[in-house]
């Protein structure tokens, strides 16, 4: 694992952190949940937690899906090529090429079409940015910089859960596995089920 | 475009060797065996996919050649140790299928420093301003 230089984190004072989408894109609460679910893997091993929050404005974590140049320097190449970017803490601009044929779910794995990009996979990778982390060397951690087609990659390896932790600790509830444990912060959703539990 | 499903994607582009949606960096394989010394059409494009990714010092003045020149074969052989390739700083068949994958557009050397496993060698510290970081 590797950190960006001068290993910027989120401040102590700022570990409960909010995120919110880009409300010109409309997404559907069917795609905000994959967000949801990629922000779990990384709670599931640290202190961190993330809410969602209508106010884009004064969110801590700001999520959009832009094409080509959008203002950042960094624009985007249409299908395949560069899929998304993030910023280091604590600017939480975290951008997704529209361009790019996101699968929002399904099993990704069991198609040969090279220009679909499990969703999810690369949004667990770009919220490690958004947290810290660097790239990695290690194949099969998440932070490893690309992706092969049709592949998903959405669970934490080792490399991933040591470089986090060094940076903010260990979730009080983390036993060892990437296995989300259920905790007695958990958030419980509207109709009362609880979004993950051991 | 964010599609519910695998099945949701246009039919056009559901074609596994269609060309219509290929990137820009698919052009690159045509550059397999090129080596040091040669002159190759586009090489310059292949810099800058190097310095996009913090492989090549950024300088606002790049106007890179289309020589294969010791910046890009130290670029190579940063990139080839970063990813676990054969450290041959040439443009094998490995590392262009590497260079070609679908990527973050994170750089994985930033402002000349490199944690990754160029960082664990001296043999590269010409590629920029690396420096050793313990973990």
């Amino acid at each position: 694992y590797t950190f960006f230089p001068g290993t910027p984190r989120w401040p102590v004072n700022r570990r409960d952190l909010t995120y919110a989408f880009l409300p010109g894109n409309e997404l559907t609460d069917e795609v905000k949940a994959v967000f949801t679910s990629a922000f779990q893997k990384w709670s599931a091993v640290t202190p961190l937690t993330f809410t969602e929050t209508d106010s884009y404005s004064t969110a801590d974590i700001t999520i959009g899906f832009y094409s080509g140049d959008h203002g950042d320097g960094e624009p985007f190449d249409g299908v395949l090529g560069t899929l998304a970017h993030a910023f280091s803490p604590t600017s939480g601009r975290f951008h997704l090429d529209a361009d790019e044929n996101w699968v929002v779910s399904g099993d990704v794995t069991r198609s040969s079409i090279p220009s679909a990009v499990d969703l999810e996979t690369v949004a667990v990778h770009e919220i490690g940015h958004l947290l810290g982390l660097g790239h990695s060397s290690v194949e099969d951690a998440i932070m490893y910089p690309t992706i092969t087609s049709g592949t998903r990659k959405v669970e934490l390896e080792d490399d991933d859960i040591q470089g986090i932790q060094s940076l903010y600790g260990s979730n009080p509830n983390y036993n060892g596995s990437t296995t989300p444990t259920a905790t007695t912060g958990d958030r419980e959703s509207s109709d009362g089920e609880i979004p993950y539990l051991a | 475009t964010l599609l519910p499903n695998i099945t949701a994607i246009p039919p056009w582009q559901q074609h596994p060797n269609a060309t219509s949606f290929a990137a820009a960096w698919d052009a690159f394989t045509k550059f397999a065996g090129c080596h040091s010394g040669e002159t190759r059409d586009g090489l310059s494009k292949l810099k800058q996919y190097f310095s996009n990714f913090g492989y090549i010092p950024n300088s606002p003045s790049s106007n890179f050649t289309d020589d294969f020149d010791d910046e890009l074969e130290k670029a190579l052989k940063a990139y080839q140790q970063n990813f676990n390739l054969n450290v041959t700083g040439q443009l094998d068949d490995r590392t262009l299928e590497q260079i070609v994958r679908p990527r973050c557009g994170n750089a994985d050397i930033v402002n000349g420093t490199s944690s990754m496993n160029s960082s664990k060698s001296s043999s590269f510290q010409t590629v920029g301003h690396f420096h050793t970081t313990g973990h």
